[in-house]
């Protein structure tokens, strides 16, 4: 364990819990995209198959849990807590993410570290993972206006992975023969796609002003 | 051990 990868565990946590903040304290869902949280619960269970059969350590296995438990929740809240269900934007959130799961599946089929289910469900996870802002980045750009816990729950969780990254290029140069291709490369694109939301983030945190992503 | 890739992380 390094301190990026320590303080990338940390922020993707952190992201967690200000969006359940947003939602439990604000008892609403809006600004939030059902589909990224569904997305996400996949990957997080796509990805941690081997929770019950490869023990790493306690942080491991405690981290694991809480990403799915999380996950699952806040779908569950999205679509059956009889008040926050009523805030979801059902006709912003339209983006058609079976497309991605599909593509992420297809890759994972040619591209995986070895041709087993699990290494193949945890590719497919790597690129799910990569992906699975899309329609968070497409619903934030159709409202308008973004409150503010929403805007540092996508911060957040853009920040985690380039922690990751951080993580892959100190690992890479102080242990021998270390590679993470699959997870570098889909980390790198995964970073990447929030670069314009960093920018327009850094913008409005700059002059004071209220979060707007242009159409 | 040749640790497959990724799976000492999250």
């Amino acid at each position: 364990m390094n301190i990026f990868r320590l303080a990338g565990d940390m922020t993707h946590l952190l992201s967690i819990l200000v969006l359940l903040l947003k939602i439990y304290a604000t008892k609403s869902c809006s600004g939030i995209s059902r589909k990224t949280q569904e997305l996400y619960a996949i990957v997080f269970m796509a990805r941690y198959l081997d929770l019950f059969t490869d023990f790493i350590s306690v942080y491991n296995t405690f981290m694991k849990l809480i990403f799915i438990a999380s996950s699952l929740a806040i779908v569950w809240c999205m679509r059956f807590h009889p008040v926050v269900r009523r805030s979801y934007d059902r006709e912003l959130d339209t983006f058609r993410y079976f497309f991605l799961v599909g593509a992420s599946f297809a890759l994972a089929l040619v591209w995986h570290d070895k041709f087993t289910l699990q290494e193949v469900f945890w590719a497919f996870s790597i690129y799910l993972e990569a992906v699975a802002i899309l329609p968070q980045l497409v619903l934030l750009q159709r409202s308008g206006n973004v409150d503010n816990l929403t805007g540092q729950y996508v911060f957040f969780l853009g920040a985690y992975r380039a922690f990751y990254i951080l993580n892959w290029i100190y690992r890479y140069m102080t242990e021998p023969r270390f590679t993470r291709w699959i997870a570098g490369i889909s980390g790198v694109v995964q970073t990447a796609l929030y670069a314009d939301f960093f920018y327009y983030y850094f913008i409005s945190w700059k002059n004071n002003s209220k979060l707007k992503l242009p159409a | 051990t040749e640790q497959p890739e990724g799976h000492d992380e999250l």
